[in-house]
């Protein structure tokens, strides 16, 4: 079984093997390694949680492997997604190409600004909130991205669960309450930024 | 010395011991561990990177680990950061107080679109690029956030290293060619739907 640490590693393998020339016949877990910021022995022992991939010596198959990446993380299928709070941010992500890419519809957004409800954004209708029981149930979503202030954010996450959603990515500063059958990812910006400062400060061997 | 996996935990273990009761005396691996979803003993050794903090069999006092991780994430101190392209992203950014919380100080907004020259946008003038090398010398910039269309990232990247920025938060799906003084961090929110993802298949016993 692959772990949640792992998991964030598989997605970054896979960036790598997306970018690989398409000819090549092998990588190995060296390159991948390289690429990525990681060890060797960190990416073999990942790579071997999806089963028997590689030959040592010989490295892997880069198709078959991004495959296997693919399954493990759940992105052989497409997945459809709500957006809820269609505000900067949430424009911002509509546009955003890279989610349909790696299989993510988003095929509804809700707010419940009336000025906004009923204007078609991203080829997207803005409908108000009683409509998202329906439409989750209608439409077979699973998923939910939340932009709306951190005011709102728990009583909408409570709305996204009784319509039946499975998933929630929140950039909503705030800890949600759950119940354990809905995941949840947040996110906070400020960590690649302090990514970054990590970065900076050691380039200068502080 | 701190590895760059290891960088992308502490910024986990910070959160957490933010959210700590502040007058609690103790905190263990163990519950760190629980709390960032990683293995206890892989705490311990990211903790034993920083230096001599915890007891064992006692714990860590919170205040002074949280300490020891802002110093080796570089957020111990205020760093000065500009903007470039204020869209819907962009504009988002600007309004997080996420931000500002960890030390981060935008400074400086920047876009190329005439409308936008010269509009007030949460409290900062929009300025035109060829103010970018005088803005980051005499404001004492270090970090850029860029959030321009991927045509436009590359030829603003290269603006930026000539006005001397040491880091760059780069949100445009494109590989940045930057020289190695110059630390690059790319964000690519897809990798946050797709943890999502694999939370939700393992959730089913798939
Ligand atoms: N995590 C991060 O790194 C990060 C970065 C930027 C912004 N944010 C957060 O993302 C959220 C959105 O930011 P923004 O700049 O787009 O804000 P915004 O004010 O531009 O957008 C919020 C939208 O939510 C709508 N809304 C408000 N209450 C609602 C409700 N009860 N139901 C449905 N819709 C509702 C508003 O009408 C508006 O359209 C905020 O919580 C902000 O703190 C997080
Ligand atoms: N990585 C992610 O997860 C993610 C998510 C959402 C958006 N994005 C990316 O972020 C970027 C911004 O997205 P958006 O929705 O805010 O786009 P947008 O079009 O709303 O904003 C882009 C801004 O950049 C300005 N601009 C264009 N060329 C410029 C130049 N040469 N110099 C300075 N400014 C310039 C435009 O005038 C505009 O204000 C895009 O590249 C998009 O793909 C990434």
């Amino acid at each position: 079984r692959v772990s949640r640490a792992a998991a964030q590693r598989l997605s970054l393998y896979l960036r790598c093997l997306t970018a690989w020339p398409s000819d090549a016949e092998k990588i190995s877990s060296s390159q991948i390694a390289a690429a990525v910021g990681v060890s060797d022995a960190q990416v073999r022992r990942d790579l071997a949680a999806l089963g028997h991939l590689g030959q040592r010596g010989i490295g892997y198959e880069p198709r078959e492997l991004a495959t296997a990446i693919r399954e493990a993380l759940g992105i052989h299928r497409t997945w459809r997604v709500v957006l809820v709070g269609v505000g900067n941010l949430g424009r911002a992500l509509l546009r955003y190409q890279g989610f349909r890419a790696q299989g993510f519809q988003i095929v509804a957004v809700f707010d419940n600004q009336p000025t906004k409800i009923g204007e078609c954004i991203e080829g997207l209708r803005v409908r108000p909130l009683h409509e998202l029981e329906a439409t989750v149930t209608t439409e077979g979503v699973e998923l939910a991205i939340l932009t709306v202030p951190k005011e709102a954010a728990q009583s909408v996450a409570d709305a996204l669960v009784r319509a039946g959603i499975r998933g929630i990515l929140n950039f909503a500063p705030v800890v949600l309450r759950l119940p354990q059958h809905v995941q949840l990812v947040t996110v906070d910006l400020a960590i690649q930024l302090e990514q970054l400062t990590f970065l900076v400060q050691h380039a200068n061997g502080v």
